[in-house]
């Protein structure tokens, strides 16, 4: 682990005081590699190691007998700090709410969008699920399952190929059925393909949402961050759902996307099933990456 | 970043890491390779001989004898298509087939994923497109039952290709892993040497877990080679070389968009050419 290979690092120095420069260089060098091979982006990385020296140069690790376990600790808090420090606990959305999902393709905003029908309907709301993926094949039946399984209403224009235009309608479905929860579906798509961004920007300003959630896979890799600027700068996002982090993927991907978007990460989704949601915990998140 | 033709600096190699490890190459790969060149480099060497020493470098990493697909000449030839959720397998199922059928085969497919909300009505959209058929059995269906059923069908009627499509999964879990072993002894057990083409279907935008992800899936499976796909994006799929390099997996296609001719042959030449734009 990290901690181990710190500690080798500093075994030869307690009892003798000072740390040299060298010292901190070799823990950089570990702390660095364990970063990137955690999938961290190397700009992050860049920017967290000199974090991690101003403080390691602190009187915390200089005085300590232990300065292997101090330095774990900083590089712990620092990636806690980055993540968004505490604990998050996600109440209950007050007022109409309007979620729009967003993302690359295969990310899991589909199955998503059942688990937040599912969460929002625990909370006590009524939501209606909403299919604008009027691309990928069976696309709206595997939604229209899902919402099924949920047991809450599902909307879709079945042979309409315009989103913008299923969006509209979902509004005026949602009155007429008494919800007050709408989330939409869309289909994936690349942050490079510019007629599907364009498309996106203009479902999201014909349904104005209130969240706008960008929902990334936990095994994505240095990539995380093209995606998420572009997602956040073309749509922008207001929060960030880390999909199939019941994998054994690092996740280095949430540092990268925090970073970059300086969004909060909202949700996890740690399974297939639908209750297979939960709240985002930025200290788990950490032990996770530094392994 | 460089402006072509000078003479290479230490801090033009910071730059040639930053290249290599933004496209997933990995650091394990990358940094003793850097330092490598630091150390053995002559004192201002051309940028463009550098270049052109790490493309030979990193393209003789992968496989040097790549054989394409596996025919078999005893009947069907059968090909499983694996992978973790999401990475494309279904599409790839597609494309895969219309390759064959351009090739004047006869193809069938198998709708292994009876768990996933509308797989099997996913696989029969594509199936129709193509005007072949998608062998399937109601939803919660044994895998490998459809895969028994699909086989025996293919067998009787002489089709040159089956190919089954089958649910995605995390490799860390050992009950699904278990399933796709099953679907894979019951398809060797009713024809000798199927599946003769197991292939892993990798998303180009996965980090180093893709390394652990066809480790395992070839532990458990034994897999004849990876399918890397959404390299239309701007992902580079780097850990690919680690893949070819340390498991000797070899890459077979590389998927290219969401239609189904988006598909190609995979050459290390071009792809490692991408790697260091
Ligand atoms: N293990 C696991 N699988 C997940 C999770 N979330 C989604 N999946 C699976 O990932 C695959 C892709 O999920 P989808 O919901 O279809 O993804 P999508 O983003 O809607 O895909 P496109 O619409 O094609 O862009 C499916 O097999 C899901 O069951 C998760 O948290 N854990
Ligand atoms: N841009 C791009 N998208 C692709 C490519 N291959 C597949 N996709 C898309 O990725 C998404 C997932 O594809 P699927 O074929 O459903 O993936 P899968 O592996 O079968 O998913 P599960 O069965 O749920 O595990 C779909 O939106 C596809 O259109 C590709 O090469 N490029
Ligand atoms: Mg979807
Ligand atoms: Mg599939």
């Amino acid at each position: 682990t990290l901690g181990q290979k710190l500690n080798k690092v500093f075994k030869d120095l307690r009892g003798y005081g000072k740390l040299s420069e060298k010292n901190i260089s070799d823990a950089l060098r570990e702390i660095r590699m364990a970063l990137l091979e955690a999938d961290v982006h190397f700009s992050v990385v860049k920017d967290f190691l000199s974090k991690v020296k101003e403080k390691s140069l602190g009187q915390e690790v200089l005085n300590s007998i232990t300065p292997g376990q101090q330095v774990v600790k900083i590089v712990h808090d620092e990636l806690v700090e980055l993540l968004g420090g505490e604990a998050v606990e996600l109440e209950r959305p007050k007022g109409f709410v309007k979620i729009l999902l967003v993302g690359l393709q295969g990310a899991g905003k589909t199955t998503t969008a059942g688990k937040l029908a599912s969460w929002l309907k625990r909370n006590k709301k009524r939501p209606l699920l909403v299919s604008c993926d009027t691309q990928r094949p069976a696309a709206r039946d595997q939604l229209r399952i899902l919402a099924e399984q949920v047991d809450v209403p599902f909307f879709t224009i079945n042979d309409e190929k315009d989103p913008k235009k299923i969006a509209a309608a979902a509004i005026d479905r949602a009155t007429e059925e008494g919800v007050d929860a709408i989330i939409v579906d869309t289909a994936g798509r690349l942050h490079v393909d510019e007629e599907l961004m364009d498309e996106v920007v203009q479902v999201r300003d014909l349904f104005q949402p209130n969240e706008i959630l960008f929902v990334a896979d936990a095994m994505t890799g240095q990539d995380a961050v093209q995606s998420a600027k572009a997602f956040n700068e073309s749509v922008g996002t207001t929060g960030i759902i880390l999909s199939k982090l019941d994998g054994d993927s690092r996740g280095g991907a949430a540092l990268s996307i925090r970073w970059i978007t300086g969004k909060p990460i909202k949700f996890c989704g740690i399974g297939e099933k639908l209750d297979q949601l939960e709240a985002f915990y930025p200290d788990r998140m950490a032990s996770r990456i530094l392994g | 970043i460089f402006s072509g033709g000078g003479k290479i600096a230490p801090e033009d190699l910071d730059s040639i890491e930053e290249i290599l490890l933004s496209a997933d190459l990995g650091p394990s790969t990358v940094i003793p390779l850097i330092d490598h060149l630091r150390d053995n480099s002559p004192k201002g060497i051309e940028y463009n001989e550098l270049l052109s020493y790490l493309e030979k470098e990193i393209e003789s990493l992968f496989q040097q004898d790549r054989k394409s697909l596996i025919q078999n000449s005893a009947g069907p030839t059968v090909i499983m298509m694996v992978g973790v959720n999401g990475t494309g397998k279904t599409t790839t199922v597609a494309k895969l087939a219309q390759y064959y059928k351009q090739q004047g085969k006869s193809v069938m497919l198998a709708s292994c994923d009876t768990f996933r909300a509308a797989a099997t009505d996913q696989l029969q959209v594509w199936a129709d497109r193509l005007g072949i058929e998608a062998i399937q059995q109601g939803a919660g269906a044994d895998p490998a039952a459809v895969a028994f059923d699909a086989l025996k069908a293919a067998l009787s009627r002489g089709t040159d290709v089956l190919i089954c499509d089958t649910a995605g999964r995390l490799h860390n879990k050992s009950n699904l892993m278990e399933e796709l072993k099953k679907i894979s002894r019951v398809l060797g057990k009713e024809l000798e040497g199927a599946p003769h083409e197991t292939l892993l279907v990798l998303d180009a935008v996965t980090g180093q877990n893709g390394f652990i992800q066809a480790e395992q899936f070839h532990k458990e499976l034994n897999l004849s080679g990876v399918i890397v796909s959404k390299l239309d994006g701007t992902a580079k799929a780097g850990v690919v070389v680690s893949i070819e390099k340390d498991l000797q997996i070899p890459v077979k296609f590389v998927g290219v968009g969401e239609s189904i001719d988006d598909f190609a042959l995979f050459s290390p030449k071009e792809f490692v050419k991408e790697l260091l734009e």
